[in-house]
């Protein structure tokens, strides 16, 4: 563990808080992609279950728990307890031409042909595009509101921080995850464009994000 | 070959 691995775990859960926050304060998803959250679910589910195999800390175990059921939550706000505030119009990438590539890609390339290991793998490629229906759905309204974008700001800190982790790692301990590495810049190179968006107008200009 | 994967990481 080190910091920058910290800081993205933090990173990683003030997204996860915020968006959950924003919807059950605000009682409304507008302008949240629900497809999008129904793929975090899924990376989850699919990277986690070795809670049901190996103990590795009370942190992983805690972390990994709350992440379960925070992003599970926000999903059940969003087609359930809000559903009528849900923008499925707009909401309209098709999550098959992402869960297809993913799924054929993590049986060719991953580090053994095993369930746990295929549906890690496929976890990985699957957390790289999973917030693409949800910046689609920006460029479909040509906006976003401001908490949105911090939440997509904190989210795409996140990897951008694993990245920082895995370049220290590699320096002091030589550890190289080639699959986790590659699939984190994908996932960071995603975000660059709203990145840039974020700083020159939601925290320079208006607080809201009006796409050009 | 290739590193096994560290779960320890989120």
């Amino acid at each position: 563990m080190n910091i920058f691995r910290l800081a993205g775990d933090v990173s990683h859960l003030v997204a996860i808080i915020i968006l959950f926050l924003k919807i059950w304060k605000s009682k409304s998803c507008a302008g949240i992609s629900g497809k999008s959250q129904v793929l975090f679910a899924l990376v989850f589910t699919s990277r986690y279950l070795d809670l049901f195999t190996v103990f590795i800390s009370a942190y992983n175990t805690i972390m990994k728990l709350v992440f379960l059921v925070l992003s599970y939550a926000t999903v059940y706000l969003i087609y359930m307890r809000f559903r009528g505030s849900y923008d499925s119009e707009n909401d309209s990438f098709r999550v098959e031409f992402l869960l297809v590539p993913v799924t054929g890609l993590a049986f060719l390339e991953n580090y053994a042909f095993t369930p746990l290991e295929i549906l890690w793998t496929f976890s990985i490629f699957l957390e790289a595009v999973a917030i693409m229906p949800q910046l689609f759905m920006i460029t479909k309204t040509g906006e976003a509101e401001s908490i949105t974008t911090h939440y997509l700001f904190f989210l795409g800190l996140y990897r951008a921080l694993y990245l920082a982790n895995w370049v220290w790692r590699y320096h002091t301990e030589g550890f190289f995850d080639q699959i986790a590495v590659v699939s984190g810049v994908v996932q960071t190179i995603f975000y660059c464009d709203f990145f840039y968006l974020y700083v020159t107008r939601v925290l320079r200009g208006s607080g809201k994000m009006s796409l050009p | 070959d290739k590193p096994t994967v560290d779960k320890d990481e989120l």
